[in-house]
């Protein structure tokens, strides 16, 4: 599904130069379940954004189901975000001034559906994370966990194959946190891929695979079950 | 220090009226350690906001330091807000056009300091996070756990006695998360107060007092140790 070949990513601050990746390779297969663990500004969210097509590398080869995803320009590289992965980010990125259900709604309206089905899936969404009653709710409106509910909620709506989660549990009380594990291991045992990043080992061991990131590399690889 | 009776939060939405915080009752005593914990919107940061004199209570009483808070008008707020409290907040919130420096610099800013000792004290708060490699990136420039560490300096920069934290540890590894915890503990040894909000036992376990929110209401107010 996914094979990533040496893969930097640098970034230019003034004169100083930030290697955020610097030479990673993995190779990951469809319904793989895995987690992505290391230390504050190691790499983690830089990699995610690569392997969901938000960013490009600075060199190196991306390999996505076949296509080669390092070369694709922006229209053609949102398409294929849009229509195939589903994005929790770290600071879920909701629109402020759209309500819970508007912001669920959004990924479904580039999909051609019509408003009144859009309404019922997003209303449908919402209900899964536990937000019902907070869906007319604005982001500012909501606690630090509604908005992540929300942000997860998003990510899923359009049933994408690839879900990355970027520390999707980190503003949860643990029985929330249990409830959103619960929808991504069924989405998982529906056949999707998982991929989330967590610094929490009771999230991580959820995943039959863990990948720990240090300075920009992948310093351990370790396949923990079979599943 | 700290006398809530009866605090009650509400907001409207539309015609629904959200009860936020429903008769809080809590008496908290200089140099305390407490962690609040509870389910995602039971009413943890309306609560904490309340008590760092960021928001006003819809009805009942706080006294602070034998001063009634509830009565202040703004400018008397922000005045002892600015010179009593430090709020590490759930999302951060950080300028985002400043560098990292710069946001570390700005309750600094209010206390009259010169420009030259105020960068001499940011940069060292910037150091004990461990970001000094990274003090003049902005905020999109900088992981998520970077961004968060930068609010816990920015919170602590001006020698607060009462410190306030909202998540302190949710994007932070295990480790870069021991070294803040290890911050939050000297700086109760030294006297002041403390108040985190933390989903994680790990981190409720710092302190010696954890209090239960349920549904705006105080379930559990329990003394774990006697430091
Ligand atoms: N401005 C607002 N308008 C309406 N409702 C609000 C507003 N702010 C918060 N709420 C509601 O008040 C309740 C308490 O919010 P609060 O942010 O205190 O929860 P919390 O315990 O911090 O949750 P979390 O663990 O998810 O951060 C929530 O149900 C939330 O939806
Ligand atoms: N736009 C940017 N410009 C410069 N440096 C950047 C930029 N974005 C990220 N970085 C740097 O790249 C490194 C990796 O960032 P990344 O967000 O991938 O870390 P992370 O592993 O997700 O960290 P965290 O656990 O704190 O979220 C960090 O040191 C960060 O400061
Ligand atoms: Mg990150
Ligand atoms: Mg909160």
């Amino acid at each position: 599904l996914i094979n990533l070949k040496d893969i930097v990513k640098t970034y230019q601050i003034g004169t100083v130069e930030v290697q955020a990746l610097r030479g990673v390779d993995i190779l990951i297969h469809s319904n793989e379940y895995i987690s992505i663990m290391g230390p504050s500004g190691s790499g983690k969210s830089t990699l995610m954004n690569i392997i969901g097509c938000l960013d490009t590398p600075t060199s190196g080869i991306y390999e996505l189901e076949g296509e080669l995803v390092h070369t694709m320009d922006d229209n053609k590289l949102a398409e294929v975000r849009n229509r195939k992965v589903g994005f929790v980010f770290q600071t879920f990125n909701l629109l402020p001034r759209a309500t819970a259900l508007h912001n669920v709604e959004l990924p479904l309206i580039y999909s051609g559906i019509s408003a009144a089905k859009r309404k019922v899936i997003a209303e449908d969404a919402i209900e899964k994370v536990g937000l019902t009653d907070r869906m007319h709710h604005r982001p500012s409106e909501l606690s630090g966990g509604q908005r992540q509910r929300v942000a997860i909620a998003r990510a899923l709506v359009n049933n994408p194959s690839l879900i990355l989660a970027d520390e999707p549990t980190g503003n949860l009380d643990s029985t929330t946190g249990k409830e959103i594990m619960a929808i991504f291991d069924d989405l998982h045992n529906a056949g999707n891929t998982i991929i989330l990043i967590t610094h929490e080992k009771i999230v991580a061991d959820h995943a039959d695979r863990i990948v720990h990131i240090l300075d920009g590399h992948i310093a351990e690889d370790i396949q923990v079950k079979n599943n």
